[in-house]
């Protein structure tokens, strides 16, 4: 089966800790890519040892780009790219993502035999170059990665607006927990109110830390670690993920009581 | 004098509590506004009591809209008017604040014997609607909040390299402090690091949920607590303020070096 991916949520919540960590959980036993569709352009970096040229970057000096310079192989195998964002003042910052979309169907990446693509995606606004993964249909399906705190969940919830107005298919929920009082219990509640569900739970673990200081995954530093086991839990939960909701996302003031009652 | 000053910040990071504190702050002896350029359109709703409607909102009901559609009298006469955004997944997120400028700009808002405007900006991204405060200079001055964590700080050096790009003056950083190790003396570094200085320091407290609570802001309901006198203190350095530059951002080794240090 081939799974196309988005992973959504909002800025500094944990996306890039769980692309890198599924990416790598899958490639033991799959063919996996890993698009980094955030101008923070740091998805990949502890797949690959150190940050990638973004493609914004290479096209900057080559006019024309090939595979080998825009798609780089890291731990295990896993293929690598970076869209990169412009310099900020300067044009849309989802034109990174734009960019590197159509060099990478250009230069049929995606027709190779791939089983698994997984977008890392910036969601703290749904627009301009951000939306492209949900709206070309280069994922099929799109989980929202939150915590229980006021501000993720409100960013899932603008999240799934997108995904309802361009007809994505959500897949569920992850909650990546900050620690706070009720959490699992809050995200899951708010899954449920929007017509989702949690799809994984990740706990908060200083694992994290010390692997990203060495640049690497969780998955490769610590293999054997209850960590890496809820990563490889994870994977294997969106893998065999079969349902799919067109989310109801919640209007603001519903959203204000859902949090505050 | 007319200060015109345009407050950015990481989503989150504590701009609207800032900038409704400082504007009611400035009512005690100023004819103030502030204007939500968030699509969150939340940053009036402690001072005006509740949600604001917005200017995208009222603008989908009426085609002559006048002032009194969009702008509000809030605590103590601060004038309150919120942007809004448009539904996630059409068009740009920024498009509710190049809406708002314009419409506030005909209407002769800005012409009026005003002393003291400012603007709350998302500053997750730099670009469409959300550079318009910088670059049509509807702002003349820009502090950026900030915290001592990572993502706040990175969020903090990129809307430098825009307030660069677009010509912006930065007038300062203001550290709205999450209690972390080291916080102040790791914001005052980073201020240096690119040519700025830490304008104020505003600390943690409780009385911002307290207040947030009722829909008020400290200012209003905790008037003669220390939380208080830190947000006059606030409005009467950025008042005073006569320090500018043009920011020196860090490049993204540059940054990962400084903060890991
Ligand atoms: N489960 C976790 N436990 C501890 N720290 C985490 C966890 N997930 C993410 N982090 C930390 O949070 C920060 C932001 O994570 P990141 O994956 O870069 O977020 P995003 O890609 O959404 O911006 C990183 O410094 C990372 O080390
Ligand atoms: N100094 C502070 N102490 C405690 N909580 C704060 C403080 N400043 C902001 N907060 C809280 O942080 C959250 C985000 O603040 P907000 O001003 O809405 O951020 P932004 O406008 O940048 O998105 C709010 O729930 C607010 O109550
Ligand atoms: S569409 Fe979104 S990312 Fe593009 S300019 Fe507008 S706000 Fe920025
Ligand atoms: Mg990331
Ligand atoms: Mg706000």
């Amino acid at each position: 089966k081939n799974k196309k991916i988005a992973i959504y949520g909002k800025g500094g919540i944990g996306k890039s800790t769980i692309v890198s960590n599924i990416a790598a959980a899958y490639s033991e036993n799959h063919k996996v890519i890993v698009i980094g569709c955030d101008p923070k352009a740091d998805t990949t970096r502890t797949l690959y040892g150190k940050r990638l040229p973004t493609v914004l970057d290479v096209l900057k000096d080559k006019r024309q780009a090939q595979i080998e310079d825009v798609v780089f192989e890291g731990f295990n195998q896993v293929m690598c790219v970076e869209s990169g964002g412009p310099e900020p003042g300067v044009g849309c910052a989802g034109r990174g993502v734009i960019v590197s979309m159509n060099l990478l169907d250009k230069l049929g990446v995606f027709s190779d035999d791939l089983d698994v693509v997984i977008y890392d995606v910036l969601g703290d606004v749904v627009c301009g170059g951000f939306a492209v993964p949900l709206r070309e249909e280069f994922a099929d399906e799109v989980y929202v990665v939150t915590s229980g705190e006021y501000m993720a969940l409100y960013a899932a919830n603008n999240i799934s607006k997108g995904i309802k107005k361009l007809k994505g298919n959500l897949g569920g929920i992850i909650c990546n927990c900050k620690g706070i009082e009720n959490e699992e219990k809050t995200v899951s509640e708010f899954a449920s109110a929007i017509g989702s569900r949690v799809v994984g739970v990740i706990a908060r673990s200083q694992l994290v830390q010390k692997s990203e200081y060495d640049a690497k995954t969780v998955m490769e530093k610590f293999p054997d670690s209850k960590q890496a086991d809820s990563y490889r839990k994870l994977a294997r939960d969106i893998y065999d993920n079969d349902k799919f909701t067109v989310p109801n996302p919640m209007d603001i003031d519903e959203f204000e009581e859902f949090f505050h009652k």
